[in-house]
């Protein structure tokens, strides 16, 4: 299997505190059974890019992650 | 924007504020001044009035602080969250944390953050609000360094506040007339020899230095300072005025608010019971102050900076001719002015006897 490159699993990291801290993400338990939906994350990152206009994609790409490395508030943008 | 769930938010219009520490990134007073700046932004927008406390309990407390700080949120650091707040409510609530591993300035660099900016996003959370999507609204959650000169809130953080606090002030009540035959006081008091009337958030100025009387409002001399005195007196050897409004008293040097102040009236040796003073006024030939406080008054040495055993006494056991409540008081000419209602009393500063009763607005050559 190819291994994740080390910056990226960084990156991945840093989005999944990120959007545990401004959305409300939390890290479920994987199931047994496979859900048709998207991953929490990608569903997460998508609210993201939604609230700063960004290209909505589901994906941790340059400019999502770019946003995520502002300077801020640390008030969240989304409560549950 | 957005607000908190369940749009939480001061159901009062004078919010008191408080600053416990200071970064030492900038001088105090530019940390101040950044500070008024960011409430002023939002006090102009709706009724809400901000008072700084130096002392005790204020509803936004505002502090410094690196990495775990006391609360759920840690800061984490140069970059990365800068500040957060907490919605209006008691303790903690409006609370805003500035993290202090972060270069604070007082103007907008590539080097460090704008205090102001912060701040008044920071206040935005403290007043109710929470983050907006609109590219440059204040409430936007990233920082942006901009120029602050002239800065303006953007108009979606104007809706955003005034949704929850009414655009319309509650209306002050109408100045009555000078000659107003029922014309009645708050509080009066001499200033730098000139007489100072007040009444709800207005003001009558009668000066030697010139012939009419001048209105004007409070906050033209005291911006902080909100109206409806209880009571004011002056120490004319401490060029001091002492104003007094339920259980606070603020001491003011000419436009100046003294640091420390409002203090509670108990630090004055009044007993809990007592909540507000009625009327007060300085001897300035014996430095005695007398408060009066319904039926009963209080005198205050203020040489020593202490109420007098024996106090307090009834007004008409030692001031013969007042059977009344005082509303105001002022001393002048070797006279004092006891003023109740839309009458005022001349009394003898040594007797303490009545001299003669006259309508209030006589002041105003009515």
């Amino acid at each position: 299997l190819p291994v994740i490159p080390e910056k990226e699993k960084e990156d991945m990291q840093f989005a999944q505190k990120y959007l545990e801290n401004f959305y409300d993400f939390k890290e479920e338990k994987s199931s047994l059974f496979k859900s048709k939906d998207l991953n929490p994350m990608s569903k997460k990152i998508q609210e993201m890019q939604s609230f700063f206009g960004l290209e909505v994609t589901g994906q941790l790409n340059s400019q999502t992650l770019n946003m995520m490395k502002q300077p801020r508030c640390g008030i969240p943008d989304v409560r549950s | 924007y957005s607000t908190f769930p369940l749009s939480p938010k001061w159901n009062k219009e004078d919010v008191t504020y408080r600053i416990l520490n200071y970064t030492p990134d900038m001088l105090q007073e530019d940390v101040e001044e950044a500070i008024a700046k960011a409430f002023q932004l939002w006090s102009s927008v709706t009724p809400l009035r901000f008072i700084r406390l130096h002392s005790g309990e204020a509803d936004i407390k505002i502090s410094f602080a690196s990495g775990f700080h006391g609360d759920f949120y840690s800061f984490d650091g140069p970059g990365g969250t800068l500040a957060h707040a907490y919605h209006p409510g008691k303790d903690i609530g409006g609370d805003a944390h500035f993290d202090e591993d972060e270069n604070w300035t007082k103007f907008t660099t590539y080097s460090g953050f704008n205090l102001f900016l912060v701040a008044a996003h920071e206040l935005g959370h403290s007043l109710g609000l929470g983050h907006s999507n609109v590219f440059g609204a204040l409430m936007y959650p990233i920082y942006m360094g901009k120029d602050t000169r002239d800065f303006r809130l953007h108009q979606d953080d104007i809706d955003g506040i005034q949704s929850l606090y009414e655009t319309t002030p509650t209306k002050p009540p109408a100045r009555p007339e000078d000659c107003d035959p029922h014309l009645t006081f708050d509080a009066i008091t001499t200033l730098r020899g000139e007489i100072l009337f007040f009444k709800d958030s207005y003001v009558w100025r009668k000066s030697p230095y010139f012939r009419d009387i001048e209105h004007d409002t409070i906050s033209s001399f005291w911006p902080s300072l909100a109206g409806g005195f209880d009571a004011a007196y002056e120490v004319d050897k401490r060029d001091q005025v002492m104003f007094f409004k339920d259980d606070q008293y603020w001491a003011v040097n000419g436009y100046n608010i003294q640091p420390g102040f409002p203090k509670p009236i108990q630090s004055l040796g009044f007993p809990r019971n007592v909540r507000k003073i009625d009327a007060a006024v300085h001897d300035q030939s014996t430095k005695k102050t007398y408060f009066f406080v319904g039926h009963r008054y209080w005198s205050f040495n203020e040489n020593t900076q202490s109420m007098e055993r024996g106090y307090p006494r009834k007004i008409a056991a030692d001031f013969h001719g007042i059977y009344h409540t005082v509303d105001a008081a002022l001393q002048k000419n070797g006279h004092f002015y006891f003023f109740h209602g839309a009458k005022h009393y001349e009394v003898d500063v040594k007797t303490k006897k009545l001299i003669r009763t006259m309508k209030s607005n006589s002041w105003f050559d009515c």
